[in-house]
């Protein structure tokens, strides 16, 4: 997983 | 007739190099973001409404992955674009700080026989989400009814106490060990407990600063730590003393905070980095390849677009 996406998921 | 020329653009780049024909002076350009993403798309699309915007273009006709804009200015909106981190930045920032009022701080919390601040990045955010991530622990069964084996000479109750207790200055001690980088941040620290607990032995502030508290240590360590602890309190029953304990540190790592994101924070501006990349707009330039199919790097199949379904070709 990307850090975008898992940053994505935590919001 | 400019409606009807809007009307017919059918997507973002088909307003390339156009202009208002009831006023030649008002051209028109856009921008366009990948869509793959949620609410990190929408906060680009602000963010470059916004950097637009203070750069005099108006909004006027939106897409799902961008925004035509009129107006006349093309050296500010290039000057601005410039500033595109800064703005993507910014907009994250405040979505952040805006969301903490819905339980950020919560997320914060991890269990106590794991990592006990599991997201440091969404404790240190704002006032309120420290609140919600004591209060969170608060909740915690390790604090309000942990399990105790059989310990002598103290009652089940007494023992459920104390080791809530010792459980909670397991979260304060990791909360210090993290914003104690800074020697300034020590000696804030021991003065806030000394003010909160002012009947409290100074080796229990000595243990939570050399971190000797921990899941890991003996029972009889706790009990013997935690009945230190609890002998410079205020005698109550154990839900309101609980409380009180969780409000005053609240108030310490408040104090402690800009220690905190310091170091654990969300760093904005890297983030605003890696989504710039999702953006394109007509003065962007990047090197591309054109390719008769997209095959680099690919084993086996025909690689299509996931949005568009075409065969990808740059």
């Amino acid at each position: 997983i990307c850090s975008l996406c898992e940053f994505e998921s935590k919001l | 007739d400019d409606a009807d020329m809007l009307a017919s653009l059918k997507r973002v780049e088909d307003a390339e190099g156009r202009y208002l024909k009831s006023d030649r002076n008002l051209k028109l350009t856009y921008h366009s973001v990948g869509v793959v993403r949620g609410i990190l798309t929408s906060i680009l699309h602000k963010a470059l409404h916004r950097l637009y915007e203070d750069a005099g273009w108006h909004p006027i006709v939106f897409f799902a992955e961008g925004t035509i804009y009129v107006g006349n200015d093309e050296r500010r909106l290039e000057e601005n674009l410039n500033n595109l981190e800064e703005y993507i930045a910014q907009e994250l920032r405040s979505f952040v700080q805006e969301r903490s009022k819905y339980g950020v701080g919560e997320k914060a919390v991890g269990p106590i026989t794991q990592r006990v601040i599991r997201s440091p990045e969404y404790l240190y955010i704002s006032e309120n989400t420290v609140i919600e991530f004591w209060d969170a622990v608060r909740r915690q069964n390790s604090i309000a009814n942990p399990n105790v084996d059989r310990i002598s000479h103290i009652s089940e109750s007494e023992a459920k106490e104390l080791i809530g207790l010792y459980n909670l200055l397991i979260y304060l001690t990791e909360v210090v060990k993290q914003c104690n980088k800074d020697k300034d941040a020590e000696e804030i620290f021991k003065c806030i407990f000394r003010r909160e607990f002012p009947n409290v032995s100074e080796d229990v502030l000595n243990y939570i600063l050399s971190s000797k508290i921990a899941n890991i240590k003996p029972i009889e360590e706790k009990i013997r730590i935690a009945k230190l602890f609890r002998e410079g309190l205020e005698t109550r029953v154990r839900e309101e003393l609980l409380d009180d304990v969780v409000e005053r540190f609240k108030r310490i790592t408040n104090e402690l905070r800009e220690f905190g994101e310091k170091y654990h924070g969300i760093d904005y501006n890297a983030k605003a980095r890696e989504l710039m990349n999702d953006v394109s707009y007509p003065r962007f330039r990047v090197d591309t390849e054109m390719w008769d199919a997209y095959i680099h790097g690919k084993k086996k199949g025909t690689p299509l677009c996931v949005l568009c379904s075409n065969r990808a070709t740059t």
